[in-house]
């Protein structure tokens, strides 16, 4: 089965879902065929790649309700080597039952593993908590990766995180693995920066990724426009660090 | 009773935590007797005042569970006019309990309406959600604040949070009014920050506050510190700004 990622920290507005974004993004830009399938039910993913309600034919709130199968949630993107499965939760009545069927916590993996043939990677974009969908999220990943804006709360969340690791590991008994812990919205040379990093440094080195994203208003410009950084202005530094990522990881693969 | 005001969002990261906190502590400044209360379980307001588990008796967990009467929930900041109920929620098993709790929609404002007796002001910090706790702040608030950071996904969420105000009012029969829309984090002349302010004008022209807060590193790394900005560097802009919007936001409401 494809190398499965959850992009998940139990904080708002880390940058998860523009890591989400445009890591798929730069990973089919490096060859990857990849799948990103949006766990959010605000669907900020989904927004950010152009999908709109009108747009979306069946989504994950359909797959996980057996509706349609997973593959007809699937939906082709500008970028030819990267498909999309939006959350589809466009009421709040859907957003309460998509939640009741995510206690079923491996819905998704069940669901993923045949669907994930095709794809060389998954990544799970998910929403800011750790129970619901993060979970079901976290029982189909192979790996997670955690965004960390730099400041205090982040870093209380990385924590909250590792713990809730360890207990899935344990009830689940499957090995998941940490892809890494990314900075984003990076300011260098600023005291929460420093701060942060010099605590994450000193709990997490052996997770600390060496590619760090920058502030870049090009990432934030990019959803209104409906496109990854990496078709809006690719030479942007943000686009520019998510492509730097995707090697970074790749080649962390590859040694393994 | 006090005049209430519930800081929220449905989308992550904004300046929800961040704005009630450093509003709570310029009212306070100001000479209005306030009360902040932290309805988000991941305890951010908390933990930016300098809170941790050791140091809280008894939180908005205790309360909900009346375990205890509200009263004893309430603890004192360095601050003398400014006080602070902790959410208290230290573990996955306590957090599904008080959502629970809260779909009893009305349980905080009946606690909040004798409670609130000796303050002029009473801040509700909400999560990044609509329903669950956020829910039960809307229903004890007299009015809401919306922090936008600017950027699609805010948009999004004011729009839904409106649409969300429309069908409260009708189910619960309060009228709760809009304190004001306010611009977090915002950068002047960014195309980000200019198309967010163009969309608000055209839809919310008479909700725009006229104070916005800029991007301020004062205000995280105070959190590193316990402290509302006012106390760790008042000079800063981030520290003025917040005061600035409380100044605004009082003399509207003497206008009325
Ligand atoms: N490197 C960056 N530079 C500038 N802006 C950024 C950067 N990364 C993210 N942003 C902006 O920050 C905001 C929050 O990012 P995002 O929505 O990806 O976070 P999130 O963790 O998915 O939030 P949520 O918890 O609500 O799901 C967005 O407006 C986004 O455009
Ligand atoms: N004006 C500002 N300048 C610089 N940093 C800011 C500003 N406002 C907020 N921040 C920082 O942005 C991050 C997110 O802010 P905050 O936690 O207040 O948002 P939130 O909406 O409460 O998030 P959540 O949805 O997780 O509750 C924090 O690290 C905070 O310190
Ligand atoms: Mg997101
Ligand atoms: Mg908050």
């Amino acid at each position: 089965m494809a190398h499965t990622i959850a992009v998940a920290l139990p904080k708002g507005g880390v940058g998860k879902t523009t890591t989400a974004v445009n890591l798929a993004a730069s990973f089919a830009v490096e060859g990857q065929r990849t799948l990103l399938v949006d766990l959010d039910p605000i669907g900020s993913a989904g927004a950010s790649l152009g999908f709109t309600a009108s747009t979306v034919g069946a989504g994950l709130y359909e797959a996980f309700n057996f509706v349609t199968n997973f593959g007809a949630a699937i939906h082709h993107t500008e970028l030819p080597l990267l498909d999309f499965v939006p959350c589809n939760v466009t009421s709040l009545q859907r957003e309460d039952r998509i939640l009741r069927l995510a206690d079923n916590r491996t819905l998704l993996r069940n669901l993923l593993r045949p669907a994930a043939q095709p794809y060389d990677c998954v990544l799970l974009d998910c929403p800011p908590a750790l129970r619901g969908l993060t979970t079901t999220a976290l029982a189909a990943a192979d790996a997670i990766l955690l965004p960390v804006r730099p400041g205090l709360f982040s870093l209380d969340a990385v924590d909250k995180l590792f713990t809730y690791l360890d207990w899935m590991r344990e009830v689940t008994n499957r090995p998941i693995g940490v892809e890494g812990i990314l900075i984003t919205m990076h300011e260098p040379r600023t005291r929460v920066s420093d701060i942060t990093l010099r605590e994450l440094a000193a709990k997490y080195r052996h997770h600390l990724l060496t590619t760090m994203i920058p502030r870049s208003t090009a990432l934030g410009e990019a959803s209104f426009y409906g496109k990854p950084a990496v078709l809006y202005e690719a030479r942007s530094q943000g686009a520019d660090a998510y492509r730097t990522l995707a090697r970074e990881l790749l080649s962390r693969r590859a040694e393994i």
